[in-house]
């Protein structure tokens, strides 16, 4: 993904639970697409980056230099979504739960 | 919350009765295919991200199938309950049993339905079963009485759902979660049904787990090892010990956020633990992957150093002079 934008923005990461040796318990999914945020947050920031109030003031401060060691605002999720799993519990129970924020739909400097 | 969780509840018992689809010819359940309550959940699994709702306003079902167990010189189904987590508010419950041709009550059934005259008949009083719930004391002796049921199947060789909401909440509430039922206390034990182990019962709890907002909480039901054993010991050697572990939720010792120390660095060379350790055998299951790229290279070089230690070393000098930085 080098040739992707330096801006802030998703890049695409796929876990297999199996990477991560979870997959031991897990019934399903055995992957899922969890993305994830990256690139700059530098001073002016664009719409696109969907920069809150205070990261626009931030930025500022930063690109001013009036306050040292102020940093430029961080690449982060923005709008996530939630990820059922099918999974057996320690008493080997099947269990199905929800958990919310699990994969990244848009990112943001915040 | 309660009413729709109960009502989906009832629409998946429904489910349950019928033959089983797609879900027992699944992959995902590999060995679990042959388990009725393994495949009902992934018909809910299934359900649920297809529609991308949650399960009845909650987020949580936690399934329970029974174990035969003999209460008081009887054959018992019990269900190990203790799993449920304090944090999980639960909406409804569903117990799920085959009910079984062979009982005394269906042969009374099917005797009347060869008669023309009980064709319109409604189900004889015996055609009833009592689920009689108990709770488990010490030594498996019977407990307080949880409930009380009266079911009327209305298909032989099928499997029939209840609604035990108040049951299970009462239950959880009272702290007793080991519960066992008799499917039929008016028959004799004559041994246990054939085929016991796909017909053995089940419990569906539907809940809302609270804490599951919580930051981190993934890892406090999927990861199983933690990365920052207790200095007590080990748990598994005290006497009460039990295998449900539930992982401390902070990622780093409190001590690192409060002194704003990096806390993979060691800064003490007295120090009483070694981090780099900790995180060597907590995390032993994760084996670092070469990237595709990598594994494509065969130089000796490259395998070498990847055996050698997965991450780069300093000497003190190098590491101070960075940190003082």
């Amino acid at each position: 993904q080098w040739n992707e934008p330096r801006i802030c923005s998703r890049r695409y990461m796929k876990v297999d639970f199996a990477d991560i040796g979870w997959n031991e318990w897990i019934i399903s999914p055995k992957s899922f697409d969890a993305y994830y945020c990256a690139g700059t947050c530098e001073f002016p920031m664009p719409k696109i980056v969907r920069p809150s109030n205070h990261a626009t003031i931030q930025s500022i401060v930063k690109a001013v230099g009036i306050i040292p060691g102020v940093p430029e605002p961080c690449c982060v999720p923005d709008k996530m979504n939630s990820l059922s799993v099918l999974f057996l519990d320690e008493n080997k129970n099947v269990v199905l739960k929800v958990y919310p924020n699990m994969s990244i739909e848009t990112c943001a400097c915040r | 919350c309660h009413s729709s969780a109960a009502r989906e509840a009832a629409a998946a018992a429904a489910d349950s009765s019928e033959p089983l689809g797609g879900a027992s010819r699944s992959p995902a359940l590999g060995a679990l295919g042959q388990d009725k309550v393994a495949v009902h959940m992934l018909k809910l699994y299934e359900k649920y991200n297809r529609e991308g709702s949650r399960p009845g306003d909650g987020n949580t079902v936690r399934s329970f199938k029974a174990r035969l167990e003999m209460v008081a010189q009887k054959p018992q189904y019990c269900f190990n309950l203790t799993s449920m987590q304090e944090s999980e508010l639960i909406l409804a419950a569903t117990f799920h049993f085959y009910a079984d041709k062979r009982h005394r009550h269906w042969e009374t059934l099917s005797k009347c339905s060869k008669n023309s005259s009980c064709r319109l008949f409604h189900p004889p009083q015996d055609s009833r079963l009592s689920l009689l719930f108990h709770s488990i004391g010490q030594n498996f002796a019977y407990g307080a009485v949880k409930g009380n049921i009266t079911v009327f199947p209305h298909r032989r060789g099928a499997w029939q759902a209840k609604d035990i909401s108040h049951l299970i909440k009462k239950s959880k509430r009272e702290g007793e979660l080991i519960l066992c039922t008799e499917l039929d206390s008016r028959e004799k034990y004559q041994g246990f049904p054939e085929h016991v182990s796909y017909h053995l019962p089940y419990i569906l709890v539907y809940a809302n787990d609270l804490a599951i907002s919580e930051p981190n909480s993934v890892a406090v039901t999927l990861q199983r090892y933690d990365p920052f054993p207790s200095a007590d010991g080990d748990r598994r050697l005290l006497p009460n010990a039990s295998m449900d572990t539930r992982v401390r939720r902070d990622i780093y010792p409190s001590s690192s956020i409060q002194n704003n120390e990096l806390p993979e660095v060691e800064y003490n060379g007295d120090s009483k633990y070694n981090k780099h350790n900790f995180w060597e055998s907590a995390y032993k299951s994760l084996k670092p992957k070469a990237s595709r790229k990598d594994q494509r290279r065969k130089g000796p070089e490259n395998g070498e150093m990847l055996t050698k230690s997965q991450v780069l070393n300093f000497d003190e000098k190098t590491m101070k002079k960075a940190r003082r930085k």
